[in-house]
């Protein structure tokens, strides 16, 4: 759909657009380690998709494990947030904006924050 | 900044680059044109250039709008969510997802909380087949995200120092420094 601009997006179409695809994210906001929520294992496939969490299965619980920590861990220190490691409300903001389908981590490796602290504290080698 | 895997790049044989559109896409010369545009945020900085061809099967950069499941393993997912991607060098595939709502001329009177500026996301793609990754620092037009109604086109400092550690700088700049971070355009509703 291509429009000119916004005024000119006929009505009968915005009542349609306003559901993202990550809008269910919003009811994992506080969510932590140890807990047990539905929508867990979507979320978790959203960080598999960008890098986040490994290619060691993709059959994924709703459990809050700590993989899932690690990923993110490592998503707020790439977007600037306080790495806590917790889904706080600033996180969750930052995941259901739109973005490019590109993963921020490839094989493993980034040069993102994440990279770079993870080389800082001898875990990887950024290059 | 960041680089893919490799850092893989254009060869210094292939820096005068050729583009196509998906001709199933039938897209009309104002879309065009938001390429065109996009293009040169990039070769203004770099030695690159950027031209269009009518022969999509032969073109460097191949662009086009699909939707869902279009046959390179990695769907597009409807309204927002993710909105296009882009490969690495040199496979030079550009895709953008056709579910969204596209704006090509005037983002900034929003009324809606889902247009997306075309022009904003074709920089960032393009960033991506020329061989960058993504980047940490918010103003770049390599960071990851960005919001409906915001309209992102300038490159910041961090995308040209990535790009320029690619390809060098622009021969036909008349300055060492290239054009000014300081007019930048960056706005929106949001």
């Amino acid at each position: 759909h291509f429009f000119p601009n916004v005024s000119s997006i006929p009505p009968s179409l915005l009542p349609n657009i306003t559901a993202g695809a990550w809008d269910s994210f919003n009811n994992l906001s506080g969510c932590h380690l140890g807990q047990k929520v539905p929508g867990i294992s979507k979320l978790k496939n959203y960080f598999h998709y960008f890098g986040y969490i490994g290619n060691i299965s993709k059959n994924f619980t709703d459990d809050y494990d700590d993989a899932l920590e690690t990923a993110v861990k490592n998503y707020q220190l790439n977007f600037n947030l306080n790495a806590t490691g917790e889904l706080d409300e600033s996180t969750v903001k930052q995941i259901l904006k739109p973005r490019c389908g590109v993963a921020d981590i490839v094989n493993g490796s980034s040069t993102m924050n994440s990279g770079k602290a993870a080389s800082m504290t001898g875990h990887t080698v950024a290059h | 900044y960041s680089f893919f895997p490799g850092t893989p790049r254009w060869p210094r044989s292939r820096r005068d680059l050729t583009y196509a559109f998906e001709p199933r896409n039938q897209l009309t010369d104002d879309v065009k044109r938001v390429f065109t545009n996009a293009f040169a945020r990039w070769s203004e900085w770099t030695p690159l250039t950027f031209t269009e061809s009518n022969n999509y099967n032969t073109a460097d950069l191949k662009i086009g709008f699909y939707g869902g499941n279009h046959g390179d393993g990695e769907d597009f997912d409807g309204v927002l969510g993710t909105l296009a991607h882009a490969f690495a060098p040199p496979r030079g595939l550009l895709h953008l997802d056709s579910d969204e709502t596209w704006i090509i001329d005037d983002v900034f009177a929003s009324g809606s909380p889902s247009a997306m500026d075309l022009e904003s996301v074709a920089v960032h793609e393009i960033g991506h087949l020329l061989g960058l990754g993504h980047s940490s620092v918010e103003d770049a037009i390599m960071f990851p995200t960005i919001s409906s109604g915001i309209r992102k086109v300038e490159l910041a400092r961090d995308d040209v120092e990535g790009i320029q550690v690619l390809y060098g700088t622009n021969p036909d700049s008349n300055s060492t420094t290239g054009p000014s971070f300081g007019e930048r355009e960056m706005s929106g509703a949001h």
